[in-house]
């Protein structure tokens, strides 16, 4: 997952 | 994974976890909102669509089930656990939630990354997670005395949007591949906001020793 906008956050 | 982080994580986890010994140990449901729950609740699921899909973490998966676990099992205590229920305060709770659902859902339609299903419902997911807390609040001012429970949940769910704007932050400043677009700050930035009227009064509740009690 590419954390660029931020979908490895809850 | 740094420290605002973490730590918001765990206030997020730990609001959880107050309402949930409220609801499982002294049976009640006293001042929270069940519409503020179901709001939550459709947050996650549309959020965690990808929990099979995309494999981030370990932590991350937990994380993601436990959210999903316990909104879902709030939800179904507030509704039809027969002690608990009792104890809601239907007639104070009126905010009606698809005035908050169907305008976020069409501003993710006209605003977001990427026009596709997933994308269109976690960018939903945002919108609406900023303003689920509306009903609690609205509740909360509408409520005589506060207890401590609720007053705690609704001071860990601040804090937990106020350390996730520390760790956009940090990760902005620190990660290369992190750039965050106006989308997750905005809805963000407004989520926070609006506890910025309740902290106050929390925090002066608290210095003098007084019942949490919010000017109508």
């Amino acid at each position: 997952v590419s954390p660029d906008n931020g979908h490895d956050e809850l | 994974m740094n420290i605002f982080r973490l730590a918001g994580d765990m206030t997020h986890l730990m609001s959880i976890v107050v309402l949930l010994l409220k609801m499982h140990t002294i049976k009640s449901c006293a001042g929270i909102s069940l519409k503020t729950q179901e709001l939550y609740a459709l947050v996650f699921i549309t959020r965690y669509l990808d929990i099979f899909t995309d494999f981030v973490s370990l932590y991350n998966t937990v994380m993601k089930i436990f959210f999903l676990g316990t909104s879902i099992s709030i939800v179904w205590y507030m509704r039809y656990h027969k002690v608990v229920k009792q104890s809601y305060d239907k007639d104070h709770d009126t905010f009606r939630h698809y005035f908050l659902i169907l305008p976020c859902f069409l501003l993710a339609l006209i605003i977001n990354d990427e026009f596709t299903f997933r994308e269109v419902l976690w960018t939903f997911s945002l919108y609406l997670e900023a303003v689920a807390i509306i009903p609690q609040l609205v509740l909360l001012q509408r409520t005589k005395n506060i207890d401590n429970l609720t007053g705690n949940y609704v001071f860990f769910l601040g804090a937990y949007r106020g350390l996730y704007i520390l760790n956009w932050i940090y990760r902005y400043f620190t990660d290369s591949h992190y750039r965050r677009k106006g989308i997750t700050w905005t809805s963000g930035i407004v989520q926070t906001l609006l506890y910025a009227d309740f902290f106050y009064y929390y925090i002066r509740s608290w210095r003098r020793n007084e019942r949490l009690n919010l000017p109508a």
